[in-house]
């Protein structure tokens, strides 16, 4: 029976998943190996590409609002939705003005990513019972780890799906940025072609989330005992599911369980990138929301 | 808490809209 239950807990937890993150990690797959049918990605490698992506964007826009009526929200990644709305001026550098966009543009779909996070969480049960400032204060610590591990599944070693995975932005055209926007993807990529050799499927990656999000030391929680507990049970949800989807694969729980380490890091650096672009980007404006996470969280 | 994450409480409290953010 107790089995039953850690299943019937992975089963609710996973159609939540599909319900807030509709790019599943199977169709990022697919769309990566050009075996999702649909037409391949455009694929952004240069300036001249970036540019075109957003007339690209442009074209399928319809869709994508479409999309967002019906409450299905795109998968996690970096998106172009606000580069249509933004225009290159007669002065200055077109290509600075462009990265700057570019950078916008993630910022708007990182804010939407936190709110489908954010609904994700609010279904683990339980979740919603806890104090709701421990509440807030899983989701400032969990929520960009949360979007470092849902970028893996869009990445491969040479660049990554955008836009609800309509494009794909090459790893060299990012690097190629300008200080220190070209810096901030590459410690992910190097994270990401190491975390999909573990090759999780759908239903590890939902609860991986939910185990990060209850985590019981995250620095200012009240009440500690109550998050243990939860993450304790979907803890044992995650070994069973492992033991079932990939039984040949001797240590996948632990071997999962010590990624959480290196996402620390990662989140640590990428708060600093960010600081770092306040200061050299006068024009750049981080979202409030962004702000509210960032704001004293490492 | 509550007062320096608004945003993030609204969230969690309501279903906003991406529109509303």
């Amino acid at each position: 029976p107790e089995a039953a239950d850690l299943r019937a807990l992975s089963r609710h937890l996973y159609e939540a998943y599909l319900k807030n993150f509709p790019l599943t990690k199977a169709k990022a797959r697919a769309i990566l190996s050009g075996k999702a049918g649909d037409k391949a990605p455009f694929v952004i490698h240069d300036m001249k590409s970036l540019m075109e992506g957003e007339q690209f964007i442009n074209c399928r826009q319809i869709p994508c609002q479409e999309h967002h009526q019906q409450q299905l929200a795109p998968a996690l990644a970096p998106g172009l939705a606000g580069l249509t709305e933004a225009h290159c001026g007669s002065d200055g550098n077109i290509s600075d003005e462009l990265e700057l966009r570019f950078f916008n543009s993630c910022q708007s779909r990182s804010v939407e990513a936190v709110r489908e996070v954010t609904e994700f969480a609010k279904s683990i049960p339980g979740f919603i019972d806890l104090d709701l400032n421990d509440q807030v204060t899983l989701l400032k610590y969990g929520v960009i780890e949360i979007l470092i591990i849902m970028m893996a599944p869009l990445m491969n070693k040479d660049g990554t799906l955008i836009s609800y995975g309509q494009i794909f932005m090459t790893r060299e055209f990012l690097k190629s940025l300008r200080k220190p926007f070209g810096q901030m993807m590459e410690p992910k990529f190097e994270f990401s072609v190491k975390f999909n050799t573990l090759e999780l499927d759908d239903n590890d990656m939902t609860l991986f989330l939910a185990v990060i999000i209850l985590s019981g030391d995250r620095p200012g929680l009240l009440n500690v005992k109550p998050i243990e507990r939860l993450q304790e049970t979907v803890l044992h949800s995650l070994e069973l599911q492992l033991k079932i989807s990939h039984p040949d694969s001797l240590q996948l729980f632990a071997k999962l369980l010590q990624k959480m380490t290196d996402l620390r890091q990662i989140v640590t650096d990428h708060v600093h990138f960010i600081q770092l672009l306040r200061k050299r980007e006068v024009d750049m404006c981080l979202h409030p929301l962004l702000q509210e996470i960032m704001k004293d969280l490492y | 808490l509550k007062e320096k994450h608004k945003i993030l409480h609204q969230l969690l409290q309501n279903n906003t809209s991406p529109g509303d953010l």
